[in-house]
């Protein structure tokens, strides 16, 4: 039955994307089969593994906002376990639109609950904002995955995310567990990013993943070719920590 | 009159904020009478400055949705001539809040009319977003000043800013300008950054400043101290470039 991980931090630039796409890809590689659902307006996701946005006729807008199926809008990436459900522009419009409706935090996990066997694991890239599609991504997640840049504000929204999980946990889904706390960008070299690792371990504990993700030229390059690190520069550091930590999360997710 | 601008850019994590604290910093110090408006429910704008919002008990949320007047909100700053305006985190629910609300993009323009004439410049801080937050921004704003990071998400979104930027002149806000197109966390030293520089210059010409911001770890650094840049380390090439950038500005809002 497919793990369905949410990608979330209301800090932005913190590494969502760059994280949903590289892990995403290093278990379709391993043999999982994978599925990446672009959440965010800006579409980082859907152009990051090569899909172009426009070319398609159905989105994640279509699934939210129209109800209708995954399978009108799931498509192929390079990489043969790897499926994307694109995101498109209109989604920004999508907590306007849904205000009146009810139940509109459960959209996506209905529309996931039909597909969800099909596939390992199933990844949320979620928007930097608290908003009615973050709160559909946590809604229909098992866990959540959040990335954190080794920088002094992205630590400070750290308390504010906590206390979102907690709500949903309590309001919209009992069951929302956190997969793991990831230091993005870090650097061994300056103080700064040893002070916010000290303090996300200090807050987070066990909870913090062992592998962390260096800042890497090669990870801020790949997506302007449309691939994912691995497939870009398999021997670089960026793509070499995105293939440990994806053993890391499975070891994680399929402990007895 | 005081200039109000507005730092926007959907994208997250491109310096929106590290631009507003320091260029509102640059001016205050050049004798400038400078206001910062923190419009993103994170708040860094407003601990970036050293004021702790939870201390406070109006903030820009009351006057978003309740109408209540900037002059309750105001605080000082270390700089004598830097007010800041806090932002709060029930921000994140001012779209929902204001919904039914007609006139809700006027909000903050309305209440900025009473205290504009006290200020030479007026920044406002946007979320990584383009939702009501970010439309009242444009719709109160003079002109816009868009940080763009050198590197490719970044490069992605520009588009889709533009055509909201377009839609509000059409529909909100006839004079809006740009202000300029900034570019930050620029590196020399590597491909990516000189790509995306290109780039950006040929999409937007003239609107490029001049000045652009490199990467600069003391940038990141100072807002763990709750100070500008130029009270944390006044010689850092970060400090000296928004000092640079400001006044390019003023040479731009104050030309025949
Ligand atoms: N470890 C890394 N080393 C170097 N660059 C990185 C790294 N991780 C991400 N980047 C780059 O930093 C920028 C921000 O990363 P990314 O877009 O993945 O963050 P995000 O949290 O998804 O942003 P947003 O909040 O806008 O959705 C991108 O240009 C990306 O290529
Ligand atoms: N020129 C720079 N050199 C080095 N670090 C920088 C620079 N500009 C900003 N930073 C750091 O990069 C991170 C992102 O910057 P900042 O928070 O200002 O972006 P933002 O666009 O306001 O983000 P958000 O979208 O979350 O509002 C911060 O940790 C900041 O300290
Ligand atoms: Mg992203
Ligand atoms: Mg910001």
């Amino acid at each position: 039955m497919g793990h369905i991980i949410s990608v979330s931090n209301q800090k932005g630039g913190v590494g969502k994307t760059t994280s949903a796409i590289n892990i995403a890809a290093s278990l379709a590689v391993a043999g999982y089969r994978t599925l990446l659902v672009d959440m965010d307006p800006q579409g980082n996701a859907t152009s990051g593994v090569g899909v172009d946005a426009r070319a398609r006729t159905h989105t994640v807008y279509d699934v939210l906002v129209r109800g209708c199926d995954f399978d009108a809008v799931v498509c192929p990436t390079e990489l043969e376990r790897l499926s994307v459900a694109p995101s498109h522009v209109d989604l920004v419009g999508a907590e306007v639109e849904l205000v009146t409706v009810s139940g509109r935090e459960q959209r996506l996990k209905q529309a996931l609950g039909q597909i969800r066997s099909r596939y390992d694991y199933i990844f949320l890239d979620c928007p930097p904002s608290l908003g009615l599609i973050t709160l559909n991504a946590l809604t229909a997640a098992d866990a959540v995955l959040v990335p954190v840049q080794c920088e002094y504000f992205a630590l400070e929204g750290l308390g504010q995310l906590a206390r979102t999980i907690e709500l949903v946990r309590r309001q919209l889904n009992p069951t929302l567990d956190i997969a793991g706390v990831l230091l993005t960008m870090t650097d061994r070299r300056n103080n700064l990013s040893r002070q916010v690792t000290d303090e996300v371990r200090r807050h987070f504990g066990a909870k913090v993943f062992e592998t962390t993700i260096p800042r890497n030229i090669t990870l801020a390059e790949a997506p302007s070719h449309g691939r994912p690190v691995l497939l870009y520069n398999v021997t670089s550091i960026g793509a070499q920590a995105y293939l440990e930590l994806a053993q890391e999360l499975v070891a994680r997710t399929t402990a007895p």
